[in-house]
């Protein structure tokens, strides 16, 4: 949080849109500003209501250069955004440099994603050093559907606020069908099962046999967070990797391992990448891939070092595969892809894709 | 790769010093200030901003540590000092 600044004395925060971006049409800007609100509000007693007519606690604009703060912007790229700290007067308020090209979506910089991070600021945090965070300075995409607030900024905002006051409902899963279309966050086998992951839940496939079983994460790992973005095993050494933004988990069956969770920058990723997407371990060639983006990265176990300083591109090492891979894992020597409801099954040795099935194909329907 | 040439490092002083100004409080007067104590104040700021991002902390512009100042970010400056 800023020094000396514990935030706003009142939970009833107004804003307001003070102009728009040619960039965006009215409602998109509208959305994503509320929807850049409710991640905070999600988690504290704060609410945010808009008005139009008079000053409010948190004014939003966009604007280029010089505007009147003392801070003037800088052409395209570089600074995106700013927010100033809860005060009177300019205090709270959040400017956005109209030389960048603002979106809804992954061309440009998503409105959503920078004012998230900016009302951070008008709330009362500061940067975090957390490379996983919200509030870490630098920008970087991530589909704003799958977007969870990390728990850094949880912390950061209910150290200021508190938690959201909500009635306490028992934490069940609620029984989807295991037919219905899924997506799965990350899949992964752990000794001769297959569990996919999804939201707070995994599916656990313990045989071919077998109905599958539905779980809570928390119910098996208390330590392991939800919404996790990847996960493979490494059998040689009986462990399981959970990834989630920066950091990783080591679990050794039904244990996740005291010195997790680490960081996967010890892995040898640069400090650009913030999330890994997908991995699997590939038995055939002792290499684990890495997919960060529409890029993958091989890693030697044996060695505990990266191949390459630079990844290769996805529709490049494996083709047929798709641009982006969101769970992958390895069975009877094959590897799976996973891409929304979609799943490829792809022969490493032949290098291309045998099947393409349903997401769901390994939960007997 | 090409080697770098005196007009790359040129480029990527004049680009950190920018940098550091704007997001790590680094005072210039405008005029060209001695070598020595120049150099030493922004290799300090450049070890604040290198230890913040968790890079390795050298004081030097490392390629790892341009390709982070050339990242899209939030441009808060301190807001104390505003006031």
């Amino acid at each position: 949080i800023f020094p000396g600044n514990s935030g706003w004395k009142k939970s009833e925060l107004t804003y307001r849109i003070v102009n728009y971006t040619p960039d965006m049409a009215a409602a998109e800007v509208d959305a994503a500003i509320q929807r850049a609100f409710q991640v905070w509000s999600d988690v504290t007693p704060l609410t945010f209501t808009r008005i139009y007519n008079s000053v409010a606690d948190i004014e939003i604009s966009f604007a280029a250069q010089v505007h009147n703060d003392f801070y003037p912007f800088d052409g395209p790229h570089g600074t995106l955004a700013h927010a100033f700290a809860p005060n009177n007067g300019i205090g709270g308020d959040a400017h956005f440099d109209e030389d960048e090209t603002w979106t809804s979506g992954s061309r440009g910089y998503n409105l959503f994603l920078v004012a998230a991070h900016e009302f951070g600021h008008s709330l009362g945090l500061f940067h975090s050093s957390d490379p996983s965070a919200l509030m870490y300075p630098t920008y970087h995409f991530i589909e704003p559907s799958e977007f969870h607030l990390p728990d850094d900024d949880v912390r950061g905002i209910q150290s200021l606020y508190g938690a959201r006051e909500v009635p306490v409902v028992p934490e069940q899963p609620s029984n989807p069908s295991s037919c219905q279309p899924i997506t799965f966050d990350a899949v992964t086998t752990l000794r001769g099962e297959i569990l996919f992951f999804t939201n707070k839940t995994f599916w656990r496939q313990i045989s071919q046999e077998s109905q599958a079983e539905h779980h809570l994460i928390k119910t098996f790992w208390d330590a392991l967070p939800n919404h996790i973005q990847a996960a493979y095993e490494y059998q040689d050494k009986d462990q399981v990797l959970v990834f989630k933004g920066a950091k990783y988990w080591v679990i050794n069956g039904y244990e996740v391992t005291k010195d997790s969770p680490k960081s996967i920058y010890d892995l040898g990723f640069p400090r650009t990448v913030r999330r890994v997407d997908a991995a699997v371990h590939d038995e055939n060639t002792g290499k684990t891939y890495f997919f960060v983006g529409d890029k993958f990265w091989s890693f030697d176990e044996k060695k505990q070092a990266m191949d390459s300083v630079t990844p290769k591109k996805i529709i490049d090492g494996l083709p047929g595969v798709g641009s982006k891979v969101h769970a992958a894992f390895q069975k009877n020597g094959l590897l799976y892809f996973f891409d929304g409801h979609r799943q490829y099954e792809f022969n490493a040795a032949k290098k291309r894709v045998t099947r393409v099935l349903k997401s769901n194909s390994w939960l007997k329907c | 790769f090409p080697a770098e040439t005196p007009q790359d490092s040129e480029e990527n002083a004049k680009f950190a010093e920018e940098y550091l100004k704007n997001y790590y409080n680094l005072k210039t007067d405008g005029v060209r200030q001695g070598r020595k104590k120049s150099g030493s104040q922004i290799s300090e700021k450049i070890r604040q901003m290198q230890d913040f991002f968790g890079l390795e902390v050298t004081g030097r512009l490392d390629s790892d540590t341009m390709e982070m100042m050339h990242q899209p970010r939030c441009g808060f400056v301190d807001v104390g000092e505003y006031n």
